[in-house]
């Protein structure tokens, strides 16, 4: 796909981090703006287990290779459920 | 590999399973083909079995279906999530759901439904996802798959058989005559008592009969008695032969027309093989016996009343072969059921008698009975 504008991309990547963190690593849902607690330690801690769990380097931070995984095409099924 | 919480697994072996409706990318025959693979990959490794029926609840429905159909887990359109299944159970339980606005394909160019769907089975047997990037049942889509060369993982077969244990010996096999229905440990003492394979293993001997086999360190006088699941789950029982090329810290078992490579309690990845590949003719189905030669870096294949020798340097057949035991093993044979070596001598295995054989003076020093190494 051609690069669309780069701020279209960070709300897209927001978005699918929220949902692949609640969808498969049972980040509790919340209402407060995604962007704005991404650096909060329970989000941390759900990308890291993320990261554990798919054999990547465990940051806590959406580097791009995580970023890359989060973008591949997968199974529904959740990785870690409650 | 992991299993669903609470283990839920399929309590009969036998499994039914429908395909209630079919992608428009693909010719019907390819999706019928295409989940009967997936399933095969499951049914070579377990005792399950797995039958297709056209109406009615099966075990396992399959259904194509996309965004919101039916279930709390909507698909999302193109992408990111392909599929998804249900751990055993009744209902929805052990159903596969496909994502049909995916482009499925036979091959790589798209999503390969073969691929999805073995993994998904994997869901609907009992499997959750694993975190080995090399096992089906690891979470990502990976494009790049060899389909020729697909093999489940030692994690996969490992995970299936905690669940459901190793497939029975193969309807193949020569039908042994069993008295009763169980199959009976073997007496070690017994003396009729005969082996399927012998071969040593980093300083110890182990000695394979039927499921089980007896491993003799040379610093205890008795050996212990294992399951061959209990260290190798994939391996078969009943093997046919084994032998080590201490070299490489690599044992090879062989049964039937396959072959596996053991490193310690590890099988080696791209096994089974087939013994074709070895260079012996298509006439051949079975290996009876095969040990490793040391000082001349040559195996000797044992089939009925002929041996073949195989250059490990090489990796191939030395010219000349097969030629007949009794001309160059003078006193063995013609049938042998297992060989190792041990202080220089060969020991061949024949029924429930064993020959000490001197390969330099190429004579048979001494006659003993299969179990002697038991101290009986």
């Amino acid at each position: 796909h051609p690069l669309n504008g780069a701020a279209r991309d960070e709300e897209d990547s927001m978005d699918l981090v929220q949902h692949y963190l609640e969808d498969y690593y049972n980040l509790a849902k919340d209402a407060k703006q995604f962007a704005k607690r991404k650096d909060s330690s329970p989000v941390v801690k759900k990308i890291q287990e993320m990261q554990k769990f798919l054999g990547l380097k465990v940051t806590g931070k959406l580097d791009s290779d995580t970023l890359q995984v989060m973008h591949k095409p997968r199974c529904g099924v959740p990785d870690i459920r409650e | 590999f992991r299993t669903f919480p609470g283990m839920p697994k399929w309590r009969k072996t036998h499994l039914t399973y429908r395909i209630v409706n079919y992608t428009l990318d693909l010719p019907r025959d390819a999706v019928d083909s295409a989940i009967e693979k997936a399933l095969k990959v499951w049914e070579e490794v377990t005792p399950l079995t797995f039958s297709r029926i056209y109406e009615r609840e099966a075990d396992i429905m399959i259904t194509f279906a996309v965004r919101n159909h039916g279930d709390f887990f909507d698909f999302d359109g193109p992408g990111k999530v392909l599929a998804h299944a249900y751990p055993p159970g009744p209902g929805i339980n052990g159903d596969a759901h496909f994502d049909d606005d995916e482009q499925w394909t036979k091959d790589t160019s798209g999503t390969n439904l073969f691929l999805v769907a073995a993994h998904e089975f994997g869901h609907s047997l009992g499997l959750e996802h694993s975190k080995n990037p090399e096992a089906l049942m690891y979470p990502v889509y990976n494009s790049s798959t060899d389909l020729a060369s697909f093999r489940l993982s030692q994690d996969d077969v490992t995970g299936i058989q905690s669940l459901y244990g190793p497939p029975p010996a193969s309807p193949d096999d020569p039908v042994k005559p069993t008295e009763s229905a169980r199959p009976q440990t073997p007496a070690m003492c017994d003396p009729t008592l005969s082996l399927d394979a012998v071969t040593t293993l980093r300083g110890e001997i182990l000695f394979f009969k039927d499921r089980h086999f007896w491993r003799k360190s040379l610093r205890t006088l008795k050996p212990g008695f294992y399951l061959i699941s209990s260290f190798w789950p994939s391996l078969p029982s009943g093997m046919d032969a084994a032998y080590e090329v201490t070299s490489r810290d690599i044992v090879f078992i062989f049964k039937g027309k396959q072959f596996w490579a053991v490193r310690g309690s590890e099988v080696q990845a791209g096994y089974p093989r087939g013994i074709h590949t070895l260079g012996f003719p298509p006439s051949v189905k079975k290996i009876d016996a095969a040990i490793f030669d040391k000082p001349k870096k040559k195996t000797y294949f044992f089939v009925e009343d002929k041996y073949w020798r195989f250059d490990e340097k090489k990796q191939s057949m030395d010219p000349g072969f097969p030629r007949q035991i009794v001309e160059d093993f003078p006193g063995v044979g013609p049938k042998v059921d297992a060989v190792f070596e041990a202080f220089g001598f060969f020991y061949f295995f024949s029924g429930s008698s064993q020959l000490e054989f001197d390969p330099n003076a190429k004579k048979v020093t001494r006659i003993l009975k299969s179990n002697s190494w038991f101290h009986c």
